[in-house]
């Protein structure tokens, strides 16, 4: 696609072909071309290399102007930052990347393990805690989330810890009782009078259109600070972040590339594009 | 809804009788962003609405209403055939001539996979089999531990081994299998990329030493584009037989269900609708095609 050939309608195919293979959507791949066949029309685009130069730029454009840029992390205070996210997104991988992230970055972390509902997922955030030399505070598998998150804030205080990164169950968007569970968690961070609170939903690059409704759910129940997109390393672009931020308009924070601690990196919304179309 | 949509384009047709090759094109233009908003894949889409062009060239449509109908019961008809047909009844897994059967699972991380080995436990369990559940991924983090857990739930014995490759730990599960008089083995493998090379050469490994009657791809239905992808390189490098698509209690459209099941060319077996080790149902072409097409 990048070698120089005649603005046609196959190459106008092909870039339809791409971004809808790409996960970006009928909608907004309709609107992409649209404005691009304009400013094609009015000659601002010549060649095939200013229509990928456009292409880029439009769609990074997207992702940085939809949001202001957000810091989990506020200096002089305690942050905490909670995690959630449909089952199986890479929520608790994501908690031990960002924690170790955190921990190189000179910040004193403690990690909760809020998830008491699903088969070893406190284990799961204990092995990772021991990994990355973080502290995990844990009840027993079926104990109240949000005595969990109670607990971690007070730890945090009595150690003077300054971030907190909350683990969450997996759960759909759809299920009212698992929401409203959510909004008593992030009740119970507010009234401890945390200095700095955010929630990040973490979206799978492999997840469709659903995505959307993830986040505006998500976003309805608690309010979202930021996103982080996992596995990214794999097949799939991701490209439905596109939508995701249009609905929701808040920023990539994040991005997940590997199964190994040290597999995440700050979002670039360049490389991400490149990256789409490349 | 597709068929609102579809009443709309008939509607605003202008011609009188049988509705031309052109007006047709416009009504299945609507069937493609239909299907491509519920996430079934480009390429999949595109043979798919050929096919209906063809069905609905011949089934000489008609104006108005009636021809609205007409294309949304021709779309319906072919989405059920390409989901692989009929009313499914109850799922089968395949069996080999001499027990114990094995069932192997693999995905993209974070699928299902672990879950859905203890629901076919239970499943088989409720049945009179004797399953046996082998925890052969090493790598995440207490990833034994979650099936240990389960297994002792439903009770149904898992087995593991520390510090055994899976390709090995495989076999000797299976020789377990057969010294204990387990007549199934459930065999839970790692989470992997299908641009990993090394991890599906694990579980083409896996799978040229065991020969499982059943290789089930467990995907999940928010799954969007890529769906094509995972199902030609697990079916290419690994060979599959089935397919189990999980977290259909989401509100996903479940697109990946038509990508999968027509890449692979193998049954959609089950689906999984709960977390819960009873959340296993059978594969209903026609309430999947129902609710891809919303
Ligand atoms: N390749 C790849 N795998 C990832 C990434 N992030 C997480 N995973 C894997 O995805 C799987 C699920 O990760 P988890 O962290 O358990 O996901 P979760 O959202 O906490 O899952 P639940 O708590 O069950 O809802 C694991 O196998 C992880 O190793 C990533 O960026 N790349
Ligand atoms: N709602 C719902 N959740 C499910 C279903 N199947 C699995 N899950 C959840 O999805 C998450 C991931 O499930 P796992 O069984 O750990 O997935 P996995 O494929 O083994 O993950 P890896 O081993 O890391 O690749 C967990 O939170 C499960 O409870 C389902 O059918 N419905
Ligand atoms: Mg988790
Ligand atoms: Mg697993």
């Amino acid at each position: 696609l990048v070698a120089e050939r005649p603005i046609d309608d196959d190459l106008w195919d092909d870039l339809e072909e791409l971004l809808l293979q790409a996960d970006v959507g009928v909608q907004l791949t309709d609107d992409v071309l649209e404005r691009l066949r304009g400013e094609h029309r009015a000659g601002e685009i010549q060649s095939s290399r200013d229509l990928f130069d456009a292409l880029q730029d439009a769609l990074a454009t997207a992702l940085e102007q939809v949001a202001p840029p957000h810091e989990l992390i506020r200096a002089g205070t305690l942050s905490a930052v909670l995690v959630v996210g449909v089952n199986g997104v890479g929520k608790t991988t994501s908690i031990a990347k960002l924690g170790a992230f955190f921990r190189q970055q000179g910040h004193s972390v403690i990690l909760a393990a809020a998830d008491t509902f699903r088969a070893a997922a406190i284990d799961q955030l204990k092995i990772w805690g021991e990994r990355a030399r973080l502290p995990v505070i844990a009840h027993q598998p079926g104990a109240d989330p949000s005595s969990v998150v109670f607990d971690a804030l007070s730890a945090a205080r009595a150690r003077a810890a300054d971030v907190v990164l909350i683990d969450t169950a997996g759960r759909l968007h759809t299920r009212f009782n698992l929401m409203e569970e959510l909004k008593k968690i992030r009740r119970v961070i507010d009234k401890q009078g945390v200095g700095h609170v955010s929630t990040v939903l973490v979206v799978d690059a492999t997840t469709g259109q659903n995505a959307v409704a993830q986040a505006r759910e998500f976003a309805r129940a608690t309010g979202l600070d930021g996103l982080i997109v996992s596995k990214l390393d794999g097949s799939a672009k991701g490209g439905v972040v596109f939508a995701v931020t249009r609905e929701v308009g808040v920023p990539i924070l994040f991005v997940g590339t590997g199964e190994k601690i040290e597999d995440i990196s700050d979002f670039d919304p360049d490389d991400f594009v490149q990256a789409l179309i490349g | 809804s597709l068929s609102d949509r579809l009443q709309g384009v008939f509607a605003r047709l202008s011609s009188r009788g049988r509705v031309s090759e052109d007006d047709l094109k416009v009504a299945l233009r609507e069937v493609r962003i239909a299907l491509l908003e519920a996430d079934v894949s480009l390429r999949v889409v595109k043979q798919f609405v050929r096919a209906v062009e063809e069905k609905a060239l011949g089934a000489e449509v008609l104006q108005g209403l009636g021809g609205a109908q007409q294309v949304i019961k021709i779309v319906h008809d072919e989405l059920v055939e390409m989901l692989g047909g009929g009313d499914g009844g109850p799922a089968r897994l395949n069996t080999a001539p001499n027990p114990p059967h094995a069932v192997m699972l693999v995905g993209l991380q974070g699928s299902g996979k672990t879950t859905t080995a203890s629901k076919l436990a239970l499943m088989l369990r409720k049945q009179g089999h004797r399953p046996l559940l082998v925890a052969a991924d090493p790598y995440r983090p207490a990833a034994v531990t979650q099936l240990q857990t389960l297994g002792r739930q439903l009770d149904v014995p898992v087995y593991h081994a520390p510090d055994r490759k899976p390709p090995d730990l495989a076999q000797d599960a299976i020789k377990h299998a057969v010294r204990d008089g387990f007549n199934y083995v459930i065999l839970d493998t790692a989470g992997r990329l299908v641009i990993d090379e090394t991890m599906m050469r694990e579980v083409a490994e896996i799978r040229r030493r065991l020969d499982p009657p059943e290789v089930l791809l467990v995907a999940d239905a928010m799954t969007g584009q890529d769906a094509v992808r995972v199902a030609e390189q697990f079916h290419e490098q690994v060979g599959i037989s089935g397919v189990v698509l999980t977290k259909m209690d989401s509100d996903a459209r479940g697109g990946a269900a038509l990508s999968l099941r027509s890449v692979a060319g193998v049954p959609i077996k089950f689906v999984g609708t709960s977390e819960r080790a009873d959340g296993l149902e059978a594969f209903h072409a026609d309430r999947i095609a129902s609710r891809i097409l919303g």
